[in-house]
């Protein structure tokens, strides 16, 4: 939407207000991330600002577009809005983008089937020429998130939108992440240079390396290959797949001394929020002992040269493949990270060592487990429907166990779809736990596979054990310990265990969908999944409705903690002066110093009617008064004078 | 796994509704399917 008016500032205060649903509220905050790790958009509980998101469950997923600048506006996401897409979606809308299709060069790029459109929902399908809305520059974008379905408001079964190209016919109305144009017109549109959580990425394509260094005080070095003796035969960015590119770092160990070290250090990374996630894919084609280890070099004013401070040991036993690896970091000054490799082992061989591959350095938490499905992309064929594959159980930081369910060829009511569930898992001698399982968010995300962190495109769905869900017409908790709930099963390997209900979906993925961008790589797909604990959200955030005092500064005087606004008002500071923004309604308004008074449209009626009547009966005296006047006075000039004919 | 049939819970009821389709369905009749309009915006639409 064209004009400044409709910006908001780049951190956005926000409210989850009560009535979300906690699941909903865990994504919410998720969705923040990505708009965080891929944008310059921030987000802040609201602290008394005088223009803030409200989000609450109304009865759809809706947004209005831009700032409006009414104090609270309004986002809902009710029943079923819960999904990242979608909030990310109707954020995109607050920040002041309409629908991709409503473009001014829209009919350019698909055709509007206006007679399969539902009765009286043709203006949906307006475009606004561009005087309203910009494009910013960008070309129209079939793969946007902002992107009508191909059946949105249709009248039957045919198509609404049909594109001029295709292959993208099943393309729009995408629901995964923002595509690479929708972050360009956001970046664009709010003047960002750089994500707000974002720290390095590097697929060592380049010759420069991203700028990382040989690490000092080391007797070997990493050198950038695109392919090694001993193994890997490519990269993982490419996989060998085009011609004169295809590289990674390699510490070739058959060659080295036992003893030797190869330090490979990252560029100069500056922290904000002091916690990261180092990702990246390790190849081992070294010997068993040798060894890859993970450091921060970390600089301050008391050590300028920086100090090395050892994180982890990549623990991972040779293997021939490119394995995803995190490492969480929590560095808050200046710092590089730096991979030390080590030759552990004795003798020389002709090949074999560590590689390094698409590293990604970012201020954001590392999901928990990495569950990789290999061969994947051959499971989607030959499975049956309904038949499913099993996550291994994983433990959560609290110590409650779950596992996910893949079906990849979907289940009955929905063949040809991959479908994912989660369930809890009790496993032997785990004791402690509180039941049913309280507020913990288990979130399935199937990982685009992209070299750059910021151009994943990763699908992910999110259930929330609520401790008070029943079993459907039985009385037991759906969340309830598995050993209650739940058959004791035996997994292939001899474990047992109980498996609790499960929740999920059987739409998570199309197969068209799932065999675009890099979801599966090499065959193999990586489910990233964890559980969180969200019982903080079940607690309110504070409200205007519940703050009379929202900026409070104690240490001056001319502050808002000296201001009380009445009805709701909340007080800001407006140039270093305290003033109250007053809340407003459809037809009805606040106003006065302290928001005292109240005004509405039927007053202003009211008051417009009373001043017309007053103006049109003082008019009417004086009109009775000048007629009275008038005629007294030629009533005395006939009484007075004495007619008579002179000239007689 | 032999597991005995257990019982299941389909978010979104096991559909894959578009926001479109959520709002249709709450009977919502927005503008664009999901864009809320003040009332300056709503005459010049």
């Amino acid at each position: 939407i064209i004009g400044d008016e409709y910006r908001w500032p780049t951190v956005i205060p926000y409210v989850l207000e009560d009535d979300l649903e906690i699941n909903a509220k865990g994504v919410i905050l998720k969705a923040f991330e990505q708009y965080r790790l891929k944008s310059c958009i921030d987000f802040k509980p609201w602290s008394g600002e005088a223009n803030y998101i409200s989000i609450f469950k109304g009865s759809g997923c809706f947004s209005s577009v831009g700032n409006r600048r009414v104090g609270k506006q309004r986002l809902s996401i009710g029943t079923n809005c819960d999904r990242i897409a979608t909030i990310e979606h109707e954020f995109l809308h607050a920040l002041g983008f309409w629908h991709e299709q409503s473009r001014a060069d829209r009919d350019d790029y698909v055709r509007i089937m206006w007679d399969h459109i539902s009765d009286g929902r043709e203006h949906n399908f307006n475009t606004y020429n561009d005087t309203t809305s910009s494009s910013l520059g960008v070309p129209y974008d079939y793969g946007s998130m902002m992107h009508y379905s191909k059946n949105a408001f249709r009248n039957g079964t045919e198509p609404t939108i049909v594109t001029k190209i295709p292959a993208f016919s099943d393309v729009i109305g995408q629901r995964m992440e923002f595509s690479d144009s929708d972050l360009l017109k956001l970046n664009r549109l709010y003047n960002c240079t750089q994500g707000s959580t974002f720290l390095d990425s590097c697929d060592f394509e380049r010759e420069n390396i991203c700028g990382m260094i040989q690490g000092p005080g080391d007797e070997q070095d990493w050198t950038r290959e695109m392919k090694a003796t001993g193994g890997p035969d490519t990269d993982y960015s490419n996989l060998g797949k085009c011609n004169g590119s295809g590289y990674f770092m390699h510490f070739n160990t058959g060659t080295a001394n036992t003893g030797d070290t190869a330090l490979l250090e990252s560029r100069l990374l500056y922290p904000k929020r002091g916690y990261q996630c180092l990702q990246f894919f390790y190849y081992n084609s070294a010997g068993t002992s040798d060894k890859l280890k993970i450091h921060v070099r970390e600089y301050n004013s008391t050590n300028p040269n920086g100090t090395l401070r050892f994180i982890k040991t990549i623990d991972s036993a040779p293997e021939r493949l490119w394995q995803l690896h995190h490492v969480s970091l929590d560095v808050k000054t200046k710092f590089r990270v730096v991979f030390e490799g080590s030759k552990e082992g004795t003798g020389t061989t002709e090949g074999g060592g560590l590689s390094l591959d698409d590293i990604n350095i970012s201020e954001t938490t590392c999901p928990e487990f990495v569950w990789r499905v290999k061969n994947f992309s051959e499971l989607m064929t030959t499975t049956p429907t309904e038949k499913p594959i099993y996550s291994p159980p994983f433990t959560s930081k609290e110590g409650y166990s779950f596992q996910m369910q893949l079906f990849p060829n979907g289940v009955e009511s929905n063949p040809g779809e991959i479908a994912v569930y989660a369930n809890l898992v009790a496993l032997e001698g785990e004791t402690g736990q509180i039941w049913p399982c309280p507020w913990k968010q288990m979130t399935m995300m199937l990982m685009d596979q992209n070299p750059h962190i910021q151009k994943r495109m990763n699908n992910q769905r999110s259930v929330t054990t609520d401790p008070n869900r029943k079993i459907t017409e039985t009385d037991n908790f759906f969340w309830d310990d598995p050993r209650k709930v739940g058959p004791e099963v035996t997994a292939p390997d001899g474990l047992k265990y109980f498996q609790g209900p499960r929740a999920g979906t059987p739409v998570y993925l199309t197969h068209l969908r799932a065999r675009s961008r890099d979801f599966i790589k090499n065959g193999d797909a990586i489910f990233l999944l964890s559980m969180e604990d969200v019982s903080h959200l079940t607690e309110s955030q504070p409200t205007p409705a519940t703050t009379v005092h929202p900026v409070t500064t104690p240490s001056s005087n001319n502050n808002c903690s000296s201001v009380e606004c009445l009805n709701d008002g909340v007080c800001v500071m407006d140039e270093g002066i305290p003033s109250c923004r007053c809340v407003v309604g459809k037809d009805w308004w606040y106003y006065g110093d302290r928001c005292e008074r109240k005004g509405s449209l039927m007053d202003k009626t009211i008051l417009a009617l009373a001043s017309s009547l007053s103006v049109l009966g003082v008019m009417l005296v004086i009109t009775i008064i000048s007629v009275i006047c008038v005629k007294k006075k030629y009533k005395n000039r006939d009484s007075g004078g004495v007619i008579s004919n002179t000239y007689a | 796994l032999p597991t005995g049939k257990i019982t299941d819970h389909d978010v979104d009821g096991g559909q894959d509704l578009d926001i479109f389709d959520i709002n249709e369905a709450a009977g919502l009749d927005l503008f664009e399917g999901d864009i809320v309009l003040d009332e300056r915006q709503a005459r010049n639409s």
